[in-house]
């Protein structure tokens, strides 16, 4: 593991620690797709179904599992809190994320490395994760006041990629010289799509002004 | 053939 990898496993641990603390401590859910954390649910529990079969490291499995219960956690409050489920911002939350679900599916079952159950379901995960974000920046966009830890959560979620490339790069010039490209080029899909989101939140804390996407 | 750190990232 290098340093690249470990700063973005940690970005996205930071990320979900962003989001679990504005819907604990604030108890609104406000601006955050349940969709897009719905998605996160799928994407997770499609790609760690080795973590009982197989171990890598200690680490490894400790992330997995926090991962799995953190993105449980988020959905149970969106759907069940009694005061955080009214803060959600449903009539804004219209992606249609069913739709995302079939053509990663079909997708994982063209390309893939081999076609067993849980390679297919690890590919399946990764093309679903790279297009999971897209509810939550078409519910950005709509929003008129995108609050702080939202714009962080964002922000924070698509450093974690941007930081998994250059992880890449260095696994690949100054490790193992393997090419990966089904993470490759789905994880960079995903990096782009944060590349408008990131200018705007770029431009707004520069100018010290709130954060707001253009329609 | 799937290597082991084929699968090795979160």
């Amino acid at each position: 593991m290098n340093l690249f990898r470990l700063a973005g496993d940690m970005t996205h641990l930071f990320s979900i620690i962003v989001l679990l603390l504005k819907i604990h401590a604030t108890k609104s859910c406000s601006g955050i797709s349940l969709k897009t954390q719905e998605l996160y649910v799928i994407v997770f529990l499609t790609r760690y179904l080795d973590l009982f079969t197989r171990f890598v490291s200690l680490y490894n499995t400790v992330m997995k599992i926090v991962f799995i219960g953190t993105s449980f956690a988020i959905v149970w409050y969106m759907r069940y809190h009694k005061v955080v489920k009214q803060t959600y911002n449903k009539d804004e939350d219209t992606f249609k994320h069913y739709f995302l679900l079939l053509p990663c599916f079909v997708l994982a079952l063209l390309l893939h490395n081999e076609f067993t159950t849980m390679d297919v379901l690890w590919t399946f995960s990764l093309y679903l994760e790279a297009v999971a974000i897209l509810p939550q920046l078409v519910l950005l966009q709509q929003s008129r006041n995108i609050d702080n830890l939202t714009g962080n959560y964002v922000f924070f979620l698509g450093a974690y990629r941007g930081l998994y490339v250059l992880n890449w790069i260095y696994r690949y010039f100054l490790q193992d010289h393997r090419a990966r490209w089904i993470p490759w080029i789905s994880g960079l899909v995903q990096t782009a799509l944060y590349a408008d989101f990131f200018y705007y939140y770029i431009l707004s804390w520069k100018k010290h002004e709130k954060l707001k996407l253009p329609a | 053939y799937l290597d082991d750190d084929d699968h090795d990232e979160l």
